[in-house]
């Protein structure tokens, strides 16, 4: 409701100056509206719906720990027939330089560890890919990955923040965490070429980056992380006059 | 000075005449994001209710109206010294955040919480 007269969509407006001045700042219209079907929007939308009430008022009672969360998809990645049971992908996931006053807390990969896939029932896990050879993923018998955790039936999760935060540390352009997505046949079955398209993992794997505004954070005096060291260079003498 | 200016100031009596309506206070405002042409990027929540402040700020400010004590000096030096000067105006004076979830471009989700986007009371300063 508006005020006393009944308003269509403002966009179409072009007597409003203001609401056209906004537009300009929102994403391309062109954009194709998300699928609510889609897995990470599913999933997002339960994370939301955990936070947040119908009116979109932050829950007293929230865990989500952190002011913003980031849902990355994986890029396409080709798929490569395998024989045998076992399956095994590496999936790049982009990572955007963190903005000015956001300090990264918390980073996780969700997954699917059962899949089926033409009547076959697949466990599948995944793991942070070590540098032994460019391009192949190589079982590192659970060395440098943290146990997983189950969320529900479908969704696990593995914390991968040491991983992503060296990655942010060492790397100024094109941040990528590469991770390995393996899945093998649950009843072992070998010599069975499997077809894999790719696209399950696309669609059933996820990064999530958890973050906290920091700019929140020196107002309450709190300690900060290391990471902060661009953020606290800027605004230092502030931050000094504000722990006086 | 402030003496001959007190006989000209309306007293309590001719100050709460005024219809309550028109004083300072918070209206309710709603708008959904359809309307905005925004709702192929933000999913949730549909509407957004940020209200409004509006209504006539006295001379005298009382306490329920939240100013600050310095608010009356911009009266005093309105009347007195220079009418150019601005009077305490009604304004929001709490927010509450809102909780948004939207698609980037690049095809990431995000959740995020915006401080001060709702206003949730009214001051004239």
């Amino acid at each position: 409701t508006v005020g006393e007269r009944s308003t269509g969509p403002l966009a179409e407006a072009p007597t409003l100056p203001l609401i056209q001045e906004l537009l300009k700042e929102a994403p391309d219209k062109q954009q194709r509206k998300p699928q609510v079907l889609e897995r990470p929007m599913r999933y997002m939308l339960e994370l939301y719906q955990r936070s947040a009430d119908a009116h979109g008022h932050p829950r007293e009672n929230r865990t989500i720990g952190a002011t913003m969360v980031r849902l990355v998809r994986p890029l396409a990645n080709v798929a490569k027939p395998l024989k045998g049971p076992r399956h095994i992908q590496t999936l790049d996931f982009p990572l955007r330089p963190n903005q000015v006053a956001y300090q990264l807390v918390r980073a996780t990969v969700i997954y699917h560890h059962q899949l089926q896939l033409a009547g076959f029932q697949l466990s599948c896990h995944v793991e942070p890919w070590v540098q032994k050879s460019p391009t192949n993923c190589s079982p590192s018998l659970g060395r440098g990955s943290s146990k997983p955790s189950l969320l529900s039936e479908a969704w696990t999760e593995m914390d991968v923040t040491q991983h992503v935060q060296k990655r942010l540390r060492n790397h100024k352009r094109h941040r990528i965490l590469r991770l390995c997505f393996m899945c093998q046949h649950q009843k072992g079955s070998a010599g069975q070429e499997l077809l894999w398209h790719g696209t399950s993992s696309l669609d059933t794997t996820f990064l999530l980056l958890y973050f906290n505004d920091t700019h929140k954070s020196v107002q309450k005096a709190k300690l900060l992380p290391g990471g902060l060291e661009e953020f606290m260079e800027r605004d230092s003498s502030l931050l000094l006059r504000r722990a006086r | 000075q402030a003496g001959s200016i007190a006989s000209k100031i309306p007293g309590p009596s001719q100050e709460h005449d005024r219809p309550e309506s028109n004083q300072c206070s918070l209206h309710h405002f709603q708008v959904s994001f359809h309307q905005l042409g925004w709702d192929h990027w933000i999913i949730a929540p549909n509407l957004y209710t940020p209200n409004y402040c509006k209504g006539a700020c006295p001379r005298v400010l009382h306490y329920g109206l939240n100013s600050p004590n310095h608010a009356i000096i911009q009266n005093l030096v309105n009347e007195l010294v220079n009418q150019s000067v601005p009077r305490p105006s009604c304004v929001p004076y709490k927010y509450v955040p809102i909780s948004i979830l939207m698609v980037e471009a690049n095809g990431s989700i995000l959740y995020k919480e915006y401080e001060d986007m709702i206003a949730q009371a009214c001051t004239c300063r």
